[in-house]
């Protein structure tokens, strides 16, 4: 919707004159384009508005919408809303995740069960040398 | 997953 150019904002104008379109680039200034793209903080979606009120706000990912940056006034002062860090939490094991001990537990017993096998196994093919 | 916003003043746009 705007130009921005080490000059300034600038607003794109089409108009038709005698057939001709003619673009023009008007000038615009900051505040107008500050009003253009700053929410009002009212219609801000509500963790928005909780991270203008506490500075920060933590939310799931399932809450919002889309994880963006907001540009934002309230009271006349512009504030920049945005994603600074994401936290992911292991979520659908709950009660059934072992704990550490057990996971210790069960491969201990599958060493020993191994060692066991294999001991086994030597003795059953001696005697099927013996038999033979 | 979890998401954490900050707000700061913004002084021009951005």
């Amino acid at each position: 919707d705007f130009v921005r150019t080490p000059e300034g904002y600038f607003r794109p104008n089409t108009t038709l004159e005698d057939g001709a379109l003619v673009l023009r680039l008007d000038p615009v200034s900051e505040s107008t384009v500050r009003d253009a793209l700053a929410t009002e903080f009212d219609r801000a979606p509500e963790y928005v508005q909780t991270a203008i009120r506490e500075g920060t706000v933590t939310v799931n990912e399932d809450d919002v919408y889309e994880e963006s940056r907001f540009y934002v006034v309230r009271d006349g002062t512009y504030y920049l809303v945005e994603p600074t860090a994401n936290e992911y939490v292991v979520t659908g094991w709950g009660w059934r995740d072992p704990p550490h001990i057990a996971v210790e537990a069960i491969r201990l017993g599958g060493w020993i069960a191994g060692v066991a096998l294999l001991v086994r196994a030597g003795e059953w093919s001696e005697r099927g040398r013996r038999e033979a | 997953e979890r998401i954490t916003y900050e707000a700061t003043e913004a002084d021009g746009v951005p």
